[in-house]
């Protein structure tokens, strides 16, 4: 699964997301990617793309439940993500977030020994990583 | 004039052990060129959503991870793909799941947003879609990697054992 969010200049955010799903998937399975809300998701406060065992991102509704709580709780990108990813292993899954706030803020979280990342801004900060501890 | 965007490339048990370092810079190159691409629209004064599409489509059209070109196979021996765009200014989205014959899946995703009579398309209608709006066409031979196979035969010689955090995707 890829995905990417941004703020641009005039404070407006998105998402995407893209996946080939699981390795030997049957019956139809569809993770959480497609799905606006769970794996994907973007408002007026923030903007959230998922990756991981998607059964768990639809359960919690990963995408719109980090927005609500930034909406309604006022609490920052990064706080939000981190709570609803307890959520997420709470109930066994495991996986990463990025997401995009329309104040400019930006967080990743993830519970997963590694998550292909990467961030960039117009402050010049760049950085892309995988291993956890990079 | 700030901006701000963040991408991944899946999650999971990546470590120096699981990866070779082949795999490991080719996908740090991969997500550099997805930055430069969603940058490069964000520096230039345009648009959240145009920069998602472009980042996503790089990370498309990169055998390292599990999307459009590299994706896992299905227990089928075929490949589906999803995808999703939504756009926060407006809250129009567009989502496809199942298509099997679009190169870059978040292309489809962002014309079905466009198009605005649906949010979620999926499968032999998703493709019939893909092809009336004129996305661009790809066949199994674009999509399918050396890698994704053997990690396919692999998991069918493990007799299906499902590992939710290994999951190859």
């Amino acid at each position: 699964t890829v995905g990417a969010v941004a703020c641009d200049a005039g404070g407006r955010v998105a998402a995407a997301t893209s996946t080939g799903g699981v390795t030997g998937k049957r019956w139809g399975r569809i993770g959480d990617s497609p799905v606006i809300g769970a794996g994907t998701w973007a408002d007026d406060v923030c903007a959230v793309s998922c990756t991981g065992s998607g059964e768990f991102f639809l359960r919690v509704g990963v995408g719109h439940a980090i927005a609500a709580r930034v909406r309604l709780l006022g609490e920052d990108v990064a706080t939000a993500a981190g709570v609803v990813m307890g959520e997420v292993t709470a109930l066994g899954g495991t996986g990463g977030v990025i997401v995009a706030g329309a104040d400019g803020e930006a967080a990743w979280h993830f519970t997963t020994p590694g998550m292909n990342r990467g961030r960039a801004d117009s402050s010049g900060t760049r950085a892309v990583a995988v291993f956890g501890d990079e | 004039m700030s901006w701000t965007l963040m991408i991944h490339g899946g999650a999971g048990r990546l470590t120096a052990e699981t990866l070779t370092p082949a795999q490991h810079e080719g996908a740090r190159a991969g997500l550099d060129r997805a930055l430069d691409a969603g940058s490069a629209v964000l520096a230039a004064g345009g648009a959240a959503v145009d920069a998602v599409e472009a980042a996503v489509k790089v990370l498309e059209d990169d055998p390292h991870f599990n999307s459009g070109r590299g994706a896992v196979f299905t227990h089928e021996g075929t490949i589906e793909l999803d995808a999703a765009i939504m756009d926060g200014a407006t809250r129009k989205a567009g989502a496809v799941a199942q298509v099997s014959a679009t190169r870059n899946p978040v292309a489809l995703a962002r014309a079905v947003m466009e198009d605005g009579r649906h949010v979620l398309l999926a499968g032999a209608g998703a493709d019939s879609f893909s092809r009336e709006q004129g996305v661009e066409q790809a066949d199994l031979s674009w999509f399918a990697t050396d890698e994704r196979r053997r990690q396919f035969a692999e998991l069918q010689a493990s007799g299906d054992t499902f590992d939710v955090d290994m999951k190859y995707g």
